[in-house]
């Protein structure tokens, strides 16, 4: 018998607006 | 001699390996300069789908939460990027949101969740995400396909309208029905559409084009049929408010020329599959306006049976009909305002609203339901097209 699956970790994660955010507030910090 | 031993399917784990600085080459080769029209016109449908989830597995085989958030947030991102710089461009839309659906539904396929793996063989179970549960991912994912199909429906709604006034309403597709004009003068005849004019072969032509389309990129069947019918929405609503704007729309003939339109249209249904998508239950309120257009509108009788069949039209709109109606010759008398009034006693308690007009932007809320794939991981293979030689297939 396969050993019992342990349980998956939930990974949080942001709403799609605050992705968009990172992702402007990334853009202009790279040159 | 060193032998090359190629690998047997069976060995490979369904997986690409990558190294974390390879992500942003991964996103541009695969996402912000993929041409649908290009290489992905020859890839297995929702390609571009399978390989950033087999990616995305290797991630998370890995235990390495950082590089999952990363690669997920990249993709999305990507997705978004690519979709602000040609959103105008039908076949890019389309390519993403197949793709973001293919997408949503192996995270869920692959999720470990029992509900998602009723249709799974033994194999893809096998191919289940191993450390993490990505839920809320799956959240954001859904929002952002909801976000690229509205963006769909703008795109094809801007290619559609100056068809549709052309096209159902202006051109007579039955030649000859109207023998003269409503004012009273007749007609020049002409067999052939004067060029620049929009017809409804037009319209098909287009709707063909946007379903062939879409079947290629691999969208799902119950998407297909959510988009369709949002587009014969529109087409039925833009018809009919301008019908009831305009004088010169509102005889027998142009009653007649509708109602041969709409048959045309329910035969591209029937044609392509589409009778159960509710699409031509949308164009109810225009059917019923062209068949207010024909029928007897005199004795108290008729007015009965008007507003028996009139259910989808408001009272507005029916008087509006009723008071635009023109003759197409001095023998036949308008509508008379007595038979206008009896309408309006009858319709009067009725609860609707007094807008005349429908609202043509308005976009059906859509769903996304659960489509696994019969695919196995394993055997998925990377064209050199795509140049993601960077991946190792594991």
């Amino acid at each position: 018998r396969p050993p019992p699956q342990r349980p998956r970790v939930l990974l949080k994660a942001p709403t799609l607006a605050e992705m968009e955010e990172m992702n402007i507030s990334e853009e202009e910090e790279s040159p | 001699r060193p032998v090359n031993i190629p690998r047997k399917e069976k060995d490979f784990q369904g997986m690409f390996e990558y190294k974390k600085d390879d992500e942003v080459k991964l996103v541009k080769n695969l996402i912000l300069e993929l041409k649908p029209r290009g290489v992905a016109v020859n890839l297995i449908p929702g390609l571009p789908a399978y390989i950033l989830f087999m990616c995305l597995r290797h991630a998370d085989y890995l235990n390495d939460d950082q590089k999952v958030r990363s690669l997920l947030t990249s993709t999305i991102n990507g997705i978004k990027k690519i979709l602000k710089k040609r959103g105008d461009d039908f076949e890019t839309v389309s390519f993403w949101l197949s793709n973001t659906c293919r997408f949503l539904h192996c995270l869920k396929q692959y999720s470990g969740e029992e509900g998602f793996m009723k249709h799974n063989t033994t194999r893809q179970n096998e191919h289940c995400l191993t450390n993490f549960d990505l839920a809320e991912y799956r959240q954001v994912l859904s929002d952002l396909a909801i976000q690229i199909y509205q963006q769909l429906v703008k795109v094809m709604d801007s290619i559609l309208q100056p068809m549709i006034v052309s096209g159902m309403l202006e051109h007579e597709t039955i030649q000859g029905v109207s023998g003269v004009k409503p004012t009273g003068l007749r007609k020049r005849t002409s067999s052939i559409a004067d060029e620049g004019t929009y017809t409804l072969d037009s319209i098909l032509r287009q709707l063909s084009a946007f379903h062939s389309t879409m079947c290629q990129h691999g969208m799902d069947p119950e998407l297909i049929k959510q988009v369709v019918k949002q587009m014969f929405y529109i087409i039925g609503a833009v018809t009919l408010n301008n019908l009831l704007l305009r004088k010169d729309m509102c005889s027998w003939s142009k009653g007649m020329n509708i109602r041969y339109n709409v048959s045309q249209l329910e035969e591209w249904l029937r044609d392509k599959n589409l009778m159960t998508s509710g699409a031509k239950e949308t164009l109810e309120p225009l059917i019923q306006a062209a068949q207010l257009l024909q029928v007897k509108k005199k004795t108290d009788e008729d007015a009965e049976a008007i507003c028996s069949m009139c259910n989808a039209l408001s009272t507005a709109q029916i008087v509006k009909v009723l008071n635009l109606y023109t003759p197409v010759n001095e023998f036949e008398e308008r509508v008379s305002v007595t038979f206008i009034r009896t309408i309006q006693i009858r319709l009067r308690d009725r609860k609707e609203s007094p807008q005349l007009l429908m609202d043509s932007k308005q976009i059906f809320p859509v769903t996304f339901p659960f489509n696994p794939s019969s695919l196995s991981l394993e055997t998925i293979q990377i064209p050199t097209s795509l140049n993601l030689g960077f991946l190792t297939r594991v």
